[in-house]
């Protein structure tokens, strides 16, 4: 089974087009093996990207340098599927 | 609370067998209403129900089809569904805007509509979206079954990368899951109403998804969607917005609801079920049901509208 250790979720604001234009570039990144799950599109919708823990300190630094504002609303996405499990085995229970 | 032969838990997430071991259960508790019917199987083989409800046999009647689970991880909607198919068997002849749509209309319901995705989302990756098909020449499986229907395919918003969340596979129908669904579709030939259930932001959106260009329908669909949109926030409070999916969201070529508009079928909607991106797709069990009861206050208005406005 597919571990997520210390992945977190990043919530980015994006502000104008290009903005967008820098976070898709960011996005589209094979090596980065980002798991996007709202996509950059219009300026007044959030985007959120699930980021793998190997690969934090890169897009920290992107983000950062390109001025992008961010937040991180997950912070351990394995604990949250750990709390999922668990709750299913009781309900199976 | 929803009564229950076999103390199904409707505030819990559950395998793929325990869902189709429900079905069986609502057919059974409703026999002149409900029937579990197979119409077609994944990729892996796996069996694809919707569940029938029809008050009288015969001639297909005007149809409406209720989609849920095209997206493997957004498992809020595969639990919606099953609260919703048990609360339409059990609101007809109590209810009597339900019970005015089923002397009216058939309701079919899909709960998931993506079963290899939905059990590989349960033995292997949480997270995963798309169907579980081999790409050949590629090491990455599956289609994104929402961008695979014969609509602009291959358009805008879609990846011709098959490692890509959003590949829209070799061909249109590619998908088998996709395919089941659009010859059920077509060979019955009298569908009103498609509505697809997803996860998550808040939205209930309505062609077109691959073009800005507005539908010719879309003051009706967006007044409707409107509507409907008030009507589930008095539950709680959610707020959703609406709007044409390529304005609203993002282009996505593909995807069902164009399908289904494109071809004959105007009541077309997505919805983006409940979840404010603190859970990502892990919505909280305890959120199940008053996810589903909201919803269901949305997809009654669409249904009523349908029912009094057939074409």
């Amino acid at each position: 089974r597919e571990k997520f250790f210390g992945d977190q979720v990043f919530r980015i604001n994006v502000r104008n087009g290009d903005e967008i234009s820098k976070l898709s570039q960011l996005v589209n990144s094979n090596n980065l093996k980002l798991n996007v799950w709202k996509s950059p599109s219009t300026f007044n919708r959030p985007v959120d990207v699930l980021v793998p823990s190997v690969s934090l300190q890169p897009v920290k630094s992107f983000l950062t340098s390109q001025g992008l504002e961010y937040e991180v609303t997950i912070e351990d996405l394995q604990t949250l599927l750990d709390n999922e499990d668990e709750e299913m085995r009781q309900n199976e229970g | 609370q929803e009564r229950s032969s076999n103390n199904f838990n409707y505030g819990a997430y559950h395998s793929l067998e325990a869902i189709y071991h429900e079905m069986d259960n609502i057919a059974s508790d409703f026999p002149d209403l409900a029937s579990r019917v197979k119409i077609g199987h994944s990729f892996e083989n796996r069996p694809m129900y919707v569940l029938k409800f029809s008050t009288e046999e015969g001639v297909p009647r005007p149809a409406i089809w209720l989609n849920a689970g095209i997206h493997s991880r957004e498992w809020i909607s595969q639990a919606t569904a099953i609260w919703t198919a048990r609360k339409i068997a059990s609101d007809y002849q109590r209810d009597p805007a339900i019970t005015s749509i089923l002397e009216k209309m058939d309701i079919f319901l899909l709960p998931v509509a993506n079963p290899d995705g939905y059990v590989y989302t349960q033995t292997q990756n949480r997270l995963w979206r798309k169907t579980r098909s081999l790409n050949p020449g590629s090491p990455c499986f599956g289609a994104d079954p929402n961008r695979n229907w014969n609509a602009s395919f291959a358009g805008k918003g879609a990846s011709d990368d098959p490692c890509s969340e959003v590949y829209h596979g070799p061909h249109a129908n590619s998908e088998v899951e996709v395919k089941s669904v659009v010859d059920f579709i077509q060979k019955h030939g009298n569908f009103k109403c498609f509505i697809d259930l997803h996860s998550y932001s808040q939205l209930m959106m309505y062609p077109y998804g691959y073009t800005a260009k507005k539908a010719p329908d879309a003051e009706e669909l967006d007044k409707l969607a409107r509507r409907a949109a008030k009507a589930l926030a008095s539950v709680s409070g959610t707020e959703y917005q609406v709007g044409p999916t390529c304005t609203t969201v993002y282009p996505a070529s593909g995807s069902s609801i164009d399908w289904a508009y494109d071809n004959g079928i105007k009541f077309a909607f997505t919805l983006e079920l409940r979840d404010t991106g603190t859970y990502g797709f892990l919505l909280p069990a305890n959120q199940i049901i008053p996810t589903a009861e909201e919803t269901w206050l949305g997809l009654k208005t669409i249904m009523e509208h349908v029912r009094d406005n057939l074409y």
